[in-house]
């Protein structure tokens, strides 16, 4: 089974990319689960064509007799979905919501009865704290793919990100697969992009333009791959699809400086 | 002493706000405090002119030694300026770290020392987990002032960040005193954010357009009333920081449900 992380700021596109790619994989005959560990909840919903309960919600309310059907969902083309889900604002630690969520899918043996190809996680990165970098700590994952733009805001997350990734890399290999430049902000600027990825020792291995499609689709409560087959969006996510699939090149990267980020912000 | 916390989502112009207000303050006679929770630690950057040492970095390195000098620095019309930090990435609580420099601050007797008028957190709420809320949760300060845009992501934040302000306000009276707008976003739709601030009970206190200005003046490391005190922005400023000192009207917030964002977000 290949355990992958998406990792990013809030807002970047995570669940664009992942629900796309889920949907490419599934299309090609993959196994695929996808465990949304944003908050927000919402990882999913255009995999399911709707918001799914959360697994903290169903434990809040259920406790111990929480069964596999409260939390697993299956969404376009058999793909599993999950939702760790948040505590409530203001409380408890956002990161140890998602290793509790993951607990009870261990509990519930949910992996060995999935018999799964892909597994996809789904975690915000705008605080790369002790709670957020858990899946990182507790090597929830083989590798981890960061989405940015090339806001400094974004790349000053996905520069945390590493940091957090070469910090338990010894723990058990998870490592960086690589970076997925979406063009979606004000600024449309690859190169920058690319430097920082090759500066920590990966590449860009996919590139989402900023595309009307993907805002229709997501009106629409789907990916799309679904909405949209024949699009040319549809074959960036393919590709992008297979690319991560085939990806054996995953490093140990090399994080960047507070000097070095602030000299390439100002070349933006 | 009025304490003050000035709340937002990453990159939404926390810092810019806190700046020019303090400046503005600073300017017409007050005594003013910066302390900068944003693990970023560039909270006070343009009022110093630099980044400074955070409380944090100095602890890690002098111990108990640390000293007042250490970690408060002066910087424009004689504002006092700390940088709380944060743990390094992927290890330890950001909120608790917050929580640790105001306790090395309490220590050293800062606030009594220095005779403040007013002292203004500018705190982080991408994520209002039980760390990013310990502010609220310790009642550091009698009112909130939330930046937004009327991004989703933003108002998403703004909203989460209410519900944790509602959660503690029994504990102490930590209320909203009003929302600030901060029309940098592509979209620039003022509608909606004053119908967010009526739904929760408050009022937009603030208007902040976009402006070629803010970034020239941040380029030089200095505030806007610094780098320009006759430009109608540095004005904006200075009616925004009159508001806030004399506001009296606070309230405890009625969040938002799910339900009402997303019908609100259809209309962006
Ligand atoms: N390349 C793109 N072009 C246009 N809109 C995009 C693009 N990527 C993402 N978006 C939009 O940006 C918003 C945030 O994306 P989302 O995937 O939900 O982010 P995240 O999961 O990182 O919070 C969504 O409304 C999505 O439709
Ligand atoms: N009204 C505005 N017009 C133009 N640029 C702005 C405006 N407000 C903020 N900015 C820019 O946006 C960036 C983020 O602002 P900042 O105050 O650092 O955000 P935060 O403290 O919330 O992370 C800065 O580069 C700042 O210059
Ligand atoms: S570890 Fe992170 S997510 Fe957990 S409470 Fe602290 S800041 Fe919040
Ligand atoms: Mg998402
Ligand atoms: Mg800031």
């Amino acid at each position: 089974m290949k355990k992958i992380c998406v990792y990013g700021k809030g807002g970047i596109g995570k669940s664009t990319v992942v629900s796309n790619v889920a949907a490419a994989l599934a299309e090609s005959g993959q196994k695929v689960m996808v465990i949304g560990c944003d908050p927000k909840g919402d990882s999913t919903r255009n995999i399911v064509g709707k918001k799914i309960p959360t697994v903290l919600d169903v434990l809040r309310r259920k406790g111990e007799d929480i069964q596999l059907e409260d939390i697993v969902f299956k969404g376009f083309q058999g793909i599993y979905c999950v939702e760790s889900g948040g505590p409530e604002p203001g409380i408890g630690c956002a990161g140890r919501g998602i290793i509790k969520a993951i607990e009870i899918l261990d509990k519930l043996k949910v992996f060995e009865t999935l018999e799964l190809d892909v597994l996809i996680y789904d975690i915000l990165g705008d605080v790369v704290c002790g709670g957020f970098a858990m899946p990182l700590q507790r090597h929830l994952a083989d590798e981890v793919y960061i989405v940015t733009t090339c806001d400094p805001m974004a790349l000053y997350a996905a520069n945390n990100i590493c940091k957090g990734i070469k910090r338990y890399a010894y723990r058990g290999n998870t490592t960086l697969g690589g970076i997925i430049y979406n063009g979606r902000s004000v600024v449309d600027n690859i190169s920058i992009v690319s430097e920082f990825a090759s500066r920590l020792n990966t590449e860009v291995v996919g590139y989402i333009p900023m595309s009307e499609i993907i805002v229709k689709s997501e009106i629409r409560k789907k990916s799309v791959i679904e909405y949209a087959p024949d699009h040319p969006i549809a074959n960036t996510f393919r590709e992008l699809a297979k690319k991560i699939l085939n990806n054996s090149k995953r490093v140990i990267p090399n994080p960047l400086s507070e000097e070095e980020l602030d000299e390439m912000w100002e070349r933006i």
